[in-house]
């Protein structure tokens, strides 16, 4: 069986505003190593991994690794029912077909249960090899996803182009260019709202603003994000959750045809 | 001109 409780009920409400509309259907997994999420988007050029440590929850018990299908709208339906400051808490029985959402409000005097069905899904896992990456870029998420939105009135593509001069996005449509160059800069008040540009490589790439812009629904979770590029490669582009763990996704490039 | 590659092209299945 599984029991898993989280104080900070409103991370899992975010984690799923985040992934909802880039994935459908998606398998959980519970094991020592934490409860994680690894899904593709239906035109594969893009995946999302999750992981959420059992550190992170107030209870972790899973006494055997466990595999849940979710479909992901669901699974978000049942979750809005639950306050931002509420805890939650999964449960499953052993070969059960279906997952019990717990809502209990910070005060205890609100209890609810959503006892949401599972279904059966056939994913196959990618193997992600650590890589040296050209460049890796942090910076505030919020202006991440700031640019990614601008961009996309103007244009349906975005070049992230990092060199010396710091790292640049551009867009190209019928009206007419846009270029935005973020510079390193740690002179700030704030850590999280450095921008840290590590290059080893000068890199330049090409994605698709939809996919980009879809994947900075996951803003909420994290102050910064991390762009990890290198040529002809998929960007990795990771929000790290608070001593829990990381949400990344892996985007492909456009390439040449 | 460019083409979307997808992810499945990049990384193989475990």
């Amino acid at each position: 069986m599984l029991e898993l409780r989280l104080v900070q009920g409103g991370l899992l409400k975010k984690v799923l505003e985040s992934i909802k509309d880039l994935v459908n259907d998606a398998n959980f997994d519970c094991s020592a190593t934490g409860f994680s999420l690894q899904a593709m988007d239906s035109s594969q050029v893009a995946v999302v991994a999750l992981l959420l440590r059992p550190e992170g929850f107030e209870r972790y018990w899973c006494d055997r690794n466990i595999s849940m299908g979710m479909n992901l709208n669901n699974m978000a339906k049942m979750l809005k029912c639950a306050g931002n400051d509420d805890i939650i808490t999964l449960k499953a029985e052993d070969g059960s077909d279906t997952v019990t959402f717990m809502f209990e409000s910070p005060t205890q005097d609100k209890i609810a249960d959503f006892e949401m069905k599972l279904m059966d899904i056939n994913s196959e896992r990618l193997g992600f090899p650590e890589a040296d990456y050209h460049a890796i870029v942090r910076m505030p998420s919020s202006e991440f996803a700031r640019i990614c939105k601008d961009l996309s009135s103007i244009g349906n593509t975005v070049v992230i182009s990092v060199t010396k001069e710091g790292v640049r996005f551009s867009t190209r449509g019928d009206i007419g260019t846009a270029n935005v160059v973020c510079r390193q800069n740690t002179a700030v008040d704030k850590p999280e709202e450095a921008t840290i540009i590590e290059m080893n490589e000068p890199v330049s790439l090409t994605f698709g603003l939809r996919y980009m812009n879809s994947l900075t629904k996951a803003t909420p979770l994290s102050n910064t994000v991390t762009l990890s590029l290198s040529s002809g490669l998929p960007a990795v582009v990771e929000y790290r959750i608070a001593e829990m763990g990381y949400i990344r996704f892996y985007l492909a490039p456009k390439i040449e045809e | 001109t460019q083409k979307q590659s997808t992810i499945t092209s990049f990384f193989t299945k475990r």
